[in-house]
């Protein structure tokens, strides 16, 4: 097995090397809120300083996603999951890093040494270094087991610092296999006894460095961006307006054969049916519109009535000015 | 933006994503510079406003009037730059996207 220092994907642009704490930088910008107490937030932050200042170079990609550990138990030993499934299929995945966080020293050693009350226990009794071994297994659906896809074994000669281990070949794997529930075991050769006692800033978390392909497609932001359906689905709804009808719509213009004519692209089949409904900007749009507030429509409705009333004066006016006039 | 000139050109824009109702899961930037271009492409066009051959010929046409509802060339982002986004996705999981065309930088006729 390859002594310490887990290597670094060719794609990290990060700044922290493997064993460093990545809090040490600068602090974390103002309204993150919450999510900047963990350790994968923080990270994925220099990442986006680090694109930011410097842009992404050719093969660096354009996406990093990173991915939070989940604590489970299964075939009771304690793993930590990730669920990948967020990956698209148009992400051509270049690197990903497994980052773990090693425990000062193991919990068993800890509770001997309290119980000797010898002060040179601890250093008596730590090993200069730790052997971990990370197996990474991928989990079916309904299964307690998991297939074993990876298992990597890192001599560590830090220990209360982070760790980070290329697993690109482990996630690409997973991705081809379509098995994107992963679960790793930190096995240190000790007896199970749960969860080391870590905040959650500690959990590990797994980054995917990618190259969307389909970030350069027309309208690409909205895809991963607009998280609203601007058309809900309204399949058998009986209460649906007369003009929500999910059937094709007839076309009631004069058909012209040539497109010079009817200014439509040529190339394009405007009556397939995938045109009806997500290719219609106006629509998308009109659902963004701020919705008026309670107080602005009643003010409206009254300007309304305001309206219809002058106009009615004016009608008024103008009967009674024609009527003057005649008399 | 009355004094803005009435040729084509690069006009100011500043978006903000709560506007748009997207703050809820992008967590940087909060706004951007993402400015739009707008402005007339008469004939004849000046060097500055960068026309397209293409542009060249139909403002030609246009003004000739020869062909009947041949509009004005448009005036349409040139350059563009990306913008790097750091968004939540649907499992909360924090992801960095680097958009293309995002922002313009010069404008064209």
């Amino acid at each position: 097995s390859p002594p310490a220092c887990p290597v670094q994907p060719p794609a990290d642009p990060d700044s922290s090397a493997p064993g460093r704490d990545p809090r040490r930088g600068s602090p974390p910008p103002p309204g993150l809120g919450s999510i900047a107490q963990d350790m994968v937030a923080v990270h994925m932050l220099k990442l986006y300083e680090k694109y930011n200042r410097e842009g992404s170079r050719p093969g660096d990609g354009n996406t990093v996603r990173s991915f939070k550990a989940r604590p489970e138990f299964l075939a009771q030993k304690p793993l930590y999951c990730f669920n990948l499934t967020s990956m698209q299929d148009s992400e051509m995945i270049l690197a990903a890093t497994f980052h773990f966080y090693a425990d000062k020293r193991p919990r068993h050693r800890e509770v001997f040494c309290k119980r000797s009350k010898n002060s040179s226990c601890r250093l008596l009794h730590l090993p200069p270094v730790l052997q971990l071994n990370l197996v990474f297994q991928s989990i079916h659906q309904n299964s307690a087991y998991g297939l074993v896809k990876g298992n990597i074994t890192v001599l560590l000669q830090r220990r209360g610092a982070w760790h980070a281990k290329d697993i690109s070949h482990i996630v690409k794997e997973s991705k081809r296999a379509g098995e994107l529930i992963l679960c790793v075991e930190l096995d240190s050769g000790e007896k199970h006894q749960g969860f080391p006692e870590q905040v959650a800033s500690h959990l590990p978390y797994i980054l995917v460095y990618a190259n969307d392909l389909a970030i350069s497609e027309p309208n690409s932001v909205a895809g991963t961006l607009q998280r609203y359906d601007p058309f809900p689905p309204s399949d058998g709804d009986p209460n649906l307006s007369p003009n929500a009808s999910t059937e094709t719509r007839v076309r009631r213009d004069t058909y012209l054969a040539s497109s010079i004519q009817n200014n439509e692209l040529p190339e394009v089949d405007y009556s397939n049916n995938k045109y009806n409904k997500h290719d219609i900007w106006e629509n998308a749009y009109r659902s963004l519109k701020p919705k008026a507030s309670r107080k602005d429509r009643r003010r409206k409705g009254q300007e309304n009535t305001e309206t219809l009333k002058k106009s009615q004066v004016l009608n008024f006016d103008e009967k009674t000015m024609k009527k003057a006039r005649r008399k | 933006q009355w004094n803005e000139p009435r040729i084509c050109s690069r006009r100011y824009m500043k978006v903000d994503f709560a506007d748009i109702g997207w703050n809820e899961w992008i967590i940087s930037p909060k706004s951007f510079d993402a400015y739009y271009c707008a402005g007339a492409c008469e004939f004849p066009m000046p060097k500055i406003v960068r026309p397209s051959n293409h542009a060249t010929i139909q403002s030609i046409v246009k003004a000739v009037g020869i062909i009947p509802g041949i509009p004005e060339p448009c005036c349409v982002p040139d350059k563009m730059s990306s913008l790097s986004v750091l968004f939540l996705d649907e499992n909360k999981n924090v992801v960095l996207k680097v958009y293309p065309n995002m922002s313009v930088e010069t404008c064209a006729c």
